[in-house]
């Protein structure tokens, strides 16, 4: 553990609190898009198989415990109690397609023939373009709430502090990981623009608008 | 069987 893995994986954690957050106080999920989280659900449920046949240390199976509970929850909210407020007709992105090539990804490049490894495989690929139609809903409504984005970028830092932890990791123990490696560079090129956004807009304490 | 990979990262 590293302190850029570690500041990471507690942005990860406050983003997810930032999200419960947004939807307890404004009582409404709109502008969060279903699908992204739905994939991410899909995304920790087919990682984490590992806390069956790994145990690496309390801190790493209360994480993936927390993800996939966590996930689960908020679509739960979503699907069930704030339904009424989610914003179905900007969720449009196609979800589906994102879950088929990286399931073909996974088959064509996976870690190992194992099929925990081939799981593993697809929720990398799975993850670096999950983010992508929260994106896509931001870009065509144009502007998201404040805390909306606040999460977003959250999401975004922690994925930018991981490539630090790996250049770290590289040169401290030599640890590669190319599939890991690849994906997470292009998760955190996706966010990208958001960034520069994000940082000249909201940081200036004006609304998250696309201009 | 194989043993599956070990991944350290969250």
């Amino acid at each position: 553990m590293n302190i850029f893995r570690l500041v990471a994986d507690l942005l990860h954690l406050a983003s997810i609190f930032i999200l419960l957050l947004k939807i307890q106080q404004t009582k409404s999920c709109a502008g969060v898009s279903l699908k992204t989280q739905a994939l991410y659900f899909v995304v920790f449920v087919t990682r984490y198989l590992d806390l069956f046949t790994h145990f690496y240390s309390v801190y790493n199976s209360l994480m993936k415990l927390f993800f996939i509970a966590s996930s689960a929850y908020i679509v739960y909210l979503m699907w069930k109690p704030y339904r009424p407020t989610y914003s179905a007709s900007t969720d449009t992105f196609r979800a589906e397609f994102l879950i088929v090539g990286a399931a073909l990804l996974g088959l064509a490049f996976p870690d190992s023939w194992h099929i925990l490894d081939i799981l593993w495989s697809f929720s990398i690929y799975l993850e670096a373009v999950a983010i992508l139609p929260q994106l896509f809903q931001m870009t065509r409504t144009g502007e998201a709430e404040t805390i909306t984005s606040h999460y977003v970028f959250a999401l975004g830092a922690y994925r930018a502090l991981y490539l630090m932890n790996w250049i770290y990791r590289y040169y401290t123990e030599g640890y590669m990981d190319v599939i890991a490696w690849v994906a997470g560079a292009v998760q955190t090129i996706l966010y990208a623009d958001f960034f520069y956004i994000y940082l000249t807009r909201v940081m200036r304490g004006r609304l998250f608008s696309l201009p | 069987d194989e043993e599956a990979k070990v991944h350290d990262e969250l």
